[in-house]
This record gives C-alpha cells, sequence and structure tokens, in this order.
C-alpha cells in the first residue's frame, strides 16, 4: 500500500458516501445518472469475484464489500424508493448505458492477460469503468444548476482514478512492478473522459461560482 | 503470468 493508493480508495470511498448521504439527507437523486450507478454495480461484481476465492487483507476485503454494498444501496435508492425515485431525471438520463457493456466484454475477450474466467471478467470491469461516467457526465451537461454535493462526487469519483495513476507509477518504479498496460490505460481513459469537469469544476471552485458545465 | 500484483488493489 502507498499514499497515492490510499488516498485513491479514501476519496472513491468518500464520493460513495458523500453520494449516499445526499439522497438520504435531501431524500433527492436529482442530477444523479442511474445508467452510471448501475454500471457501477456491474464493475464491482465483475471485479471483486475474487472476494470469495483470494483473501488479501482485511482492509482489502472491507473495502470490496463496502464498494458493492454502496453501489447496489444507491440503485434501489433510486429505482424503489417511494420518495427518491420520483426525483430521478429519467427524461434527462437516455444514454443508453447497456450499449457499452458488450463492446467492453469482447474487447475483454480479445484483449487481457490470462483467458481465464477471473481475469476476463476482471479486465472486463476495467475497461467497463473507464466509461461508466460516461451517462453521468451526459446528464450533468443538461442539468442546469448541479448542486454542490453531486459536483463534490464527481470530483471525488475522478480523483481516485487519478490517484491510482500516480500509484501505479509509485509501484512501477519502487516496486519494480511488472508493466500493467490494460490496468493504465483503462485508468487514463477513465481520467481524460474527466477533463472538462475537472476544468470546470476547478474553475468554479476559484471564482467561488456556481458549477456549470457548457452544454 | 496474471497480474497477481494488481489483484490487491481496489
Amino acid at each position: 500500500m502507498n499514499i497515492f493508493r490510499l488516498a485513491g480508495d479514501m476519496s472513491h470511498l468518500l464520493s460513495v458516501i458523500l453520494l449516499l448521504l445526499k439522497i438520504r439527507t435531501t431524500k433527492s437523486c436529482a442530477g444523479i445518472s442511474l445508467k452510471t450507478q448501475e454500471l457501477y454495480v456491474v464493475v464491482f461484481l465483475a471485479r471483486y469475484l475474487n472476494l470469495f476465492t483470494r483473501y488479501y487483507s482485511f482492509y482489502n476485503t472491507v473495502m470490496k464489500l463496502v464498494f458493492i454494498a454502496t453501489s447496489v444501496c444507491i440503485v434501489w435508492y433510486m429505482r424503489f424508493h417511494k420518495v427518491v425515485k420520483q426525483t430521478y431525471n429519467k427524461d434527462l438520463d437516455t444514454f443508453r448505458h447497456y450499449v457499452v457493456i458488450p463492446p467492453c466484454f469482447l474487447l475483454a475477450l480479445l484483449v487481457h492477460h490470462e483467458f481465464t474466467v477471473m481475469e476476463v471478467l476482471w479486465t472486463f470491469s476495467l475497461y467497463l469503468e473507464a466509461v461508466a461516467i460516461l451517462p453521468q457526465l451526459i446528464l450533468l451537461q443538461r442539468t442546469r444548476n448541479i448542486d454542490n454535493l453531486t459536483g463534490n462526487y464527481i470530483f471525488l469519483l475522478g480523483a481516485y482514478r487519478a490517484l491510482y495513476l500516480l500509484n501505479w507509477i509509485y509501484r512501477f518504479f519502487m516496486e519494480k512492478a511488472q508493466a500493467r498496460w490494460i490496468s493504465w490505460i483503462s485508468g487514463l481513459v477513465q481520467t481524460a473522459l474527466y477533463a472538462d469537469f475537472f476544468y470546470y469544476y476547478i474553475k468554479s471552485w476559484k471564482n467561488n461560482e456556481k458549477l456549470k458545465l457548457p452544454a | 503470468t496474471p497480474e497477481e500484483g494488481v489483484k490487491d488493489e481496489l
């Protein structure tokens, strides 16, 4: 474990906790993409299968359970909670997210490190996570006023993979870890998708004005 | 060989 990875995991954990708090306290999921949340459930289920087959550490196991539980909980709130589901921007969250699942799976079948079920699913989860934020970013452009909690949620979610990039650089040079092209390229693509959001988020924070993405 | 190293990550 290194500081970059710990900071990344904490940023990721904080993002999902912030989102859950927003939904629970405001009883609203306005501005949140259900499609992105559902893609994240698939990402975590596909990636954390080794939860049952390999024990790394208490931390590793707990964090996997927390990410699976919170992502499922958020989807439940947005789909079934009688009050929250009324606030879902169904008409704006129109990205056909199921379209990105087959290509990511196909790519995982073609480009992977080892052709086993676990490895292909793990690779699939990396490719899918790289594009999972797309529905949310598109919804943001259509949302007139983005509330602070949503903005902070997306910032932390983007920051987590950016910190993982630093973690991979650190491990490559300090721990002489082997090249991990699949993780690196997926992580780069994922972080690059947040580029313009980061720009507008930092600008709004500097000028102390409301976060607004150009349509 | 599978990336055992990276599997300890989340």
